[in-house]
């Protein structure tokens, strides 16, 4: 299983359509202070139903639909934001090569979730991935700040990473 | 059930102790659990010795040990169960140039088997890249995907 | 009493619009009461706006942003009421290579008048040290300060 | 009012008596990680008087005191840490031209404080230094990984700041 595709648009600093085609291996991504990068962090954690707005460092859900710019660039009526994995070795358990989920929000609305374009709710979103090891508060995800995290948790909050590992 | 977790918990210590000694050259490291007749309940913690130094108090230890020991413990579980994706954000900033290098070789030996999507600011990380993406902010607070470059190794430096 | 607070409160306010603007070559930043009728209790808070963004929503904005803006605070504090020592460990960690150079450049205005103890990993950083001590542990678990160079401006190349 | 020497004994990884002399200006600290530059930021807050050894990384004050190494080097008996001032332009309220703080500890006993040689108060120590700018949480002293915690601030916490920059 392999991340192929992130599509943005409408999310944070992402108002136009972006592709971003990750490939094998590593892959490393460099830019200025605050051009973008952990916004796409963001954004993963954002599709695979992250439900909390302040691991996201937002205060409302409102916050993750790009607001504009002061050089009179409009907000974003709505975020949206896809993945397309690799599922050849069929570790998301349907049977198809090719898995695309999206998560969609327009202010003072519910985010709509779809699996290869299909409506689903989002309680299927976090049980497909839920085997995985690719969840929004995954610990193979680690955020801006937030290595030291690991070292610093409880025992019962170690333990349910050593469990999610079993 | 009990069973099963305790051999996850064996098998995590023993590959734990083999990520930290190939990260600090080193030292020894375990993951215990608190109450061992309690395998259903029982907190679980790591206890590490660090090279040169004593069993560590391990709030004492430093920030660049720190993100070191977490990333030896993140490694250990990858050896009992990969995770397909791993994202690292800015996990190096604290690391000087020696061990940067040690937690990139050991990136790089999982990088066959898991796809790795970092984000840095230092230089000696990003020669370790397959790919490279560009972000900027060409048009004013506007994100931009400036390129993507697939490395032939034995051309790091036209690139940088 | 409550007439000195809210003087304070606006001094620093001008100060950090102009240490930010510095900072950031643009942009607003504000310092305000929550309760401008209650000076004696009310709490305080910033607000800044980056160039070419708009009003922050402080919590979005990105790990070197928040360190840039830290320090342009702390930096309009001590134009009110300088410290005669500043001590920073590692702040430059998030920093990308043009805003280590701003940030120093302003430690630097300042250091004619503060003492700056700044501890970093980072080559450029410290291209600006008026003297350099290197920290090492040659004997095990043992710290040892290994060198205090009073840098000749024209020499920093052959020191480092 | 500048510091010009700090003197450690005992304290953390620095056994022997170590002594760094401040100039003016930028000084900059560098070294491998663990290598115990962090440390001696911990030595100028524990001098200054901090109560609390969560602020020092530690679990119980014992922590501050030299734990030995692997190698046969025995743990110290006490940690002390003594720092120098210069005071010509009388910042610190004491009518000399140098002032010396000093604190020591042994395990299990009650920290003892010195000023230019003479038993103090940790309270007078509190007190001399209460309008200089520099304490033990001083927002002039900035520990690792805590640039962020001033802007995550209540605004409750930042009025405190900006009262004492009053
Ligand atoms: N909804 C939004 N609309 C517009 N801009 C936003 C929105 N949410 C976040 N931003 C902007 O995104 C920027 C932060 O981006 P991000 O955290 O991805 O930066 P970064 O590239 O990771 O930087 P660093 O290297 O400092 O960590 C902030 O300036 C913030 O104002
Ligand atoms: N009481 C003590 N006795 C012996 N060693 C100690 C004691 N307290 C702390 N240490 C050691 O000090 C080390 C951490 O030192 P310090 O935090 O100063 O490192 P550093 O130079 O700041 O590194 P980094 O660049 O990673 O931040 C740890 O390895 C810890 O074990
Ligand atoms: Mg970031
Ligand atoms: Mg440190």
């Amino acid at each position: 299983m392999k991340l192929r595709k992130i599509t943005l648009k409408g999310f944070k600093t992402f108002p136009r359509k972006t592709e971003i085609e990750y490939k094998e291996g590593i892959n490393i991504i460099i830019g200025p202070n605050g051009s973008g990068k952990s916004n796409i962090v963001d954004a993963v954690k954002w599709a695979l139903g992250e439900k909390s707005i302040k691991s996201l460092r937002g205060g409302n859900m409102d916050d993750v639909i790009f607001k504009g710019n002061d050089q009179g660039m409009l907000p974003s009526n709505f975020a949206s934001v896809s993945m397309i994995f690799d599922n050849q070795d069929r570790k998301l358990r349907l049977d198809v090569d090719e898995v695309e989920i999206e998560r969609a929000f327009s202010k003072d609305k519910a985010s709509k979730f779809m699996i290869n374009k299909k409506r689903a709710k989002l309680k299927e979103i976090v049980s497909l991935f839920a085997d995985t090891g690719i969840t929004s508060n995954s610990y193979a995800i680690i955020e801006q700040g937030k290595i030291n995290n690991l070292l610093l948790s409880s025992s019962q909050e170690k333990r349910v990473i050593f469990e999610e590992a079993a | 059930i009990a069973e099963k977790f305790s051999r996850t918990i064996e098998n995590i210590n023993r590959h734990f102790d083999k990520t930290f000694k190939a990260m600090f050259e080193g030292g020894e490291a375990t993951v215990i659990m608190l109450s061992p007749e309690d395998p259903l309940e029982t907190g679980v913690d790591i206890q590490v010795k660090l090279p040169g130094k004593n069993i560590e108090v391990l709030s004492l230890t430093s920030g660049g040990e720190k993100a070191l020991i977490a990333a030896s413990l993140i490694f250990a579980i990858f050896l009992q169960n990969p995770s397909p994706v791993c994202i690292l954000d800015e996990v190096d900033a604290s690391m000087d140039a020696a061990n940067i290098e040690k937690f990139f070789k050991m990136i790089k030996k999982f990088s066959s088997e898991i796809q790795f999507i970092v984000i840095t600011h230092n230089k000696k990380s990003m020669e370790f890249a397959d790919t490279l993406y560009g972000v900027t902010m060409e048009q004013k607070g506007v994100s931009k995907i400036l390129s993507v470059h697939f490395k032939n190794k034995k051309n790091n430096d036209d690139i940088l």
